[in-house]
């Protein structure tokens, strides 16, 4: 999910 | 979450909130460029396609609709608004903005984490938020008055991105896997396009004289 692939940040 | 991001959030929000304040206040949008605002409702939306795939927290929903709100509502303002539309300078804000969207769609397409599409268009977001600013700077080297809100706008920009580069060293160093150069490389190229900005910008705080950029 978005966590993994570092897509976490704004 | 460490402190550099949330800082970087809060003076990312406080940027738009510096903007909309001044576009809804004084229902003037002189010296802010067209083209740099739809750029960034244009990184917006391409950034946020996940936003109602991926849960991560309350707050990352949240500052993404603020984000996608205000940057679409400031692009309408300069747009629709039957005063505020007056104050635009179509002449100055010339940048051809589309000469900047289809290199970074080709530079996405070309170099990214994963050919899918979300992540190719959260690529391409990263690439064209590092130049959104251009037709912004270019209008200011034009427009030579800066004013405070504007000046402050940019200033607040520019910075949002400055504290990211301590969150990514910041989680560089704290969370083992966390290696993103393409976010790293786009993220330190947009920083340094600030980089002039920030000298005149601290010249002129530290001198006490209006902003100016040279021609």
């Amino acid at each position: 999910n978005a966590e993994s692939q570092g897509h976490d940040e704004l | 979450m460490n402190i550099f991001r949330f800082a970087g959030d809060m003076t990312h929000l406080a940027s738009v909130l510096v903007l909309l304040l001044k576009i809804h206040t004084i229902k003037s949008c002189a010296g802010i460029s067209l083209k740099t605002q739809e750029l960034y409702a244009l990184v917006f939306a391409t950034r946020y396609l996940d936003l109602f795939t991926d849960y991560i927290s309350l707050y990352n929903t949240l500052m993404k609709l603020i984000f996608l709100g205000s940057s679409f509502s400031i692009v309408w303002y300069i747009r629709y608004h039957k005063i505020v539309r007056r104050s635009y300078d179509k002449d100055q804000d010339t940048f051809r903005h589309y000469f900047l969207v289809l290199p970074c769609l080709l530079l996405a397409l070309l170099i990214n984490e994963k050919f899918t599409f979300r992540e190719v268009m959260w690529t391409f977001s990263l690439y064209l938020e590092a130049v959104a600013i251009l037709p912004q700077l270019v209008l200011l080297q034009r427009t030579r008055n800066i004013d405070n809100l504007t000046g402050q706008y940019v200033f607040l920009l520019g910075a949002y991105r400055a504290l990211y580069i301590l969150n990514w060293i910041y989680r560089y160093f704290t969370e083992p896997h966390y290696v993103h150069w393409i976010t790293w490389i786009s993220g330190l190229v947009q920083t340094l396009l600030y980089a002039d900005f920030f000298y005149y910008y601290f010249q002129s705080w530290k001198n006490n004289v209006k902003l100016e950029l040279p021609a």
